[in-house]
């Protein structure tokens, strides 16, 4: 063998270590199977080549999916945006006009966390910064009748993209989630295709519980892509893998500051290497 | 369950009796770690806490009215809940002025707390004073002032003051309003920001704070020990207050951040609305945690 160690015990808790404190607790053991079989087949002959092994394998497993919005055949993209409380839904959708604006395409937002206090203010100051239109209700109103009136002015401005914000709700709360249902189809009704995308804002932090969000926000309105939020923290986000894994929907930007520009796409090879530092 | 796991892996010593020893526990011990990280306490820490069962399970007699498992288990419970720290933490409150800031990284529920905890001390018979000193999330100032009209209290706000400012200016104008106990709400930073982080030093310099109180959001994974030590470090925070665990996650973020800072968790979120925050439990946290 070429140095390096054999894999020994040592080294699995090694490997564990490394996993489970990036948060892929949740698909360490069936990766260190892929590591061990690997192993017997001679596709990794050291601990060295562990590591390489697996910055291609999680690359792999976290490419392919679409990471560009897709775009409606004709008349205005809706994008909605659904998360956890607190996870960076209104200042992801901030960053998202500036990356359409970027684009030269025209962006139209909705206001649609009627809840919480002044979440409508905080979105329409963003509006205003990005010189955007938006649509809001009453504070309180409901946010199905808010998704509605934006798809209408959406429609009538022909703009390009409709970003839809929501409030944020635990995937625990049944009513709430009944709710976001309904807030999507009302989407769907008044425009065929819609909503083109669904967009779960996950915060970077989360540990295991972002896979449980993950599954029921699927389930309730066919999540189609992940954002991953506070990645400028020391969170390395590894939750994304066991997200891949079981309920197959790709991560399609990170957001990484506060600010409009703090958007990017999701590049995995990058993202992989950070996660196995 | 981890009680289940445990009594499967334990039934083969169901007949025997006898002692607790480091060969028929080991697998016991696994199945607890995993129990742990799978309620994503820190990787470290849950290594750390088994070691110590180890310690005192080994050599421990099997009684006869229970399975080694379900002793196994007790161990591990009650560790855990003395690990969680004693029961009521309360809000050190003084005769005079009480001056509290909240801190934390983005989006943990500072301001929502902020209000919470406003509403729970007016219960107790105090008057809350509300300090807006985040000028730099878009609204955060608004929010504030929404929830103070909410429960009818004040919200000192300034325009175009820094942070160390305001929270100096609004707690030498608490008297003068009738007020009691400050609460202090702050941006949410990255513990990695070094300029924000001092900037909470700062207010710290210039303002006699007497709690200052981190809030952790429960669903917090592996990184928990990261933010809470770095907070701790720089601040010495007098408590932590844990939110959103109305939600389905273990909240081993808990057994984390106790282990890496020593402070007492004083108070747990458990909704949106301003009645949702309730003393620290910490035996109930610890089943939490078990699973
Ligand atoms: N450092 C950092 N902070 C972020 C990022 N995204 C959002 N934030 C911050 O996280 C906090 C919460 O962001 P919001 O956009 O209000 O989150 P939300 O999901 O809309 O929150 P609710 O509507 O209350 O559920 C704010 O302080 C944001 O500035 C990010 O990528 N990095
Ligand atoms: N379900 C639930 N939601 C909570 C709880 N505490 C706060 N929230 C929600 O979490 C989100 C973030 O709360 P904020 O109070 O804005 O958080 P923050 O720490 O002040 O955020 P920043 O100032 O941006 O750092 C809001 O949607 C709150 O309603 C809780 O205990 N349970
Ligand atoms: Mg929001
Ligand atoms: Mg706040």
């Amino acid at each position: 063998f070429s140095g390096g160690r054999q894999l020994d015990d040592d080294f699995i808790e090694d490997l564990e270590e490394v996993l489970y404190s990036s948060d892929m607790g949740a698909t360490a053991v069936k990766i260190i199977e892929r590591v061990q079989k690997a192993y017997k087949k001679r596709e990794i002959e050291s601990t060295e080549q562990v590591f390489e092994f697996l910055k291609k394998d999680l690359a792999e497993r976290l490419s392919g999916g679409d990471t560009s919005l897709r775009r409606a055949a004709s008349g205005p993209t809706v994008v909605l945006v659904a998360g956890v409380n607190g996870s960076g839904k209104t200042t992801s959708i901030a960053k998202l006009t500036k990356h359409f604006k970027e684009q030269g395409l025209s962006v139209l937002l909705a206001a649609g966390d009627t809840f919480r206090a002044a979440a409508v203010e905080q979105l329409t100051i963003w509006a205003d910064r990005l010189d955007v239109p938006i649509v809001k209700g009453e504070t309180g109103s409901d946010p199905a009748a808010v998704a509605y009136d934006a798809v209408e002015a959406a429609l009538a401005r022909q703009v390009d993209i409709l970003l839809v914000d929501t409030a944020g709700r635990l995937h625990t709360q049944k009513n709430l989630m009944t709710e976001l249902e309904k807030i999507r189809n009302v989407l769907s009704k008044k425009i065929a295709d819609a909503p083109h995308e669904v967009l779960l804002v996950l915060d970077a932090t989360t540990g295991q519980n972002a896979v449980q969000q993950a599954k029921l926000f699927s389930e309730t309105i066919q999540v189609t892509g992940l954002v991953l939020s506070k990645l400028d923290g020391t969170a390395k986000g590894g939750a994304v893998i066991s997200i891949r894994d079981q309920v197959d929907i790709p991560v399609k930007f990170i957001g990484v500051g506060e600010q409009p520009d703090d958007l990017e796409v999701f590049e995995p090879a990058p993202f992989v290497d950070a996660l196995l530092e | 369950s981890i009680s289940k796991s445990l009594d499967s892996v334990f039934s083969r010593f169901r007949k025997k009796g006898g002692v607790l020893t480091e060969e028929n526990i080991q697998e016991g011990l696994r199945e607890i770690r995993q129990a742990l990280l799978e309620a994503d306490v820190n990787f470290k820490v849950a290594k750390g806490f088994v070691k110590s069962i180890q310690e005192q399970a080994v050599g421990a007699e099997v009684l006869k009215s229970v399975s080694p498992g379900q002793q196994l288990i007790k161990i591990v419970h009650d560790e855990l809940a003395v690990l969680m720290g004693e029961k009521a933490a309360p809000i050190q409150l003084n005769p005079g002025l009480t001056v509290i800031m909240m801190v934390g990284l983005q989006g943990s529920g500072k301001t929502t707390t902020c209000g919470k905890l406003a509403k729970l001390l007016s219960k107790q018979g105090r008057k809350p004073l509300l300090v807006a000193a985040d000028i730099q999330r878009p609204a955060a100032i608004e929010q504030l002032r929404v929830l103070g009209k909410q429960l009818e209290m004040p919200v000192y706000t300034e325009e175009g003051g820094r942070p160390p400012d305001i929270c100096q200016n609004g707690v030498r104008q608490a008297s003068s309003q009738g007020c009691d106990v400050v609460i202090l709400d702050t941006a949410g930073r990255l513990h990695i920001d070094d300029a924000l982080m001092q900037e909470l030093e700062t207010v710290r310099k210039k303002v006699a704070v007497d709690e200052i109180l981190l809030v952790c959001d429960a669903m917090t994974g592996q990184d928990a020990v990261n933010s809470a030590k770095e907070f701790n470090q720089r601040l010495e925070v007098s408590g932590v207050i844990l939110t959103k665990l109305d939600g389905d996650t273990r909240g081993g973020a808990a057994l984390s951040i106790r282990q890496v800072t020593g402070k007492p968790i004083k108070f747990v979120g458990v909704g949106e609305k301003l009645d949702k925050l309730e003393v620290f439990h910490p035996d109930r946290m610890a089943d939490r945690i078990l699973g």
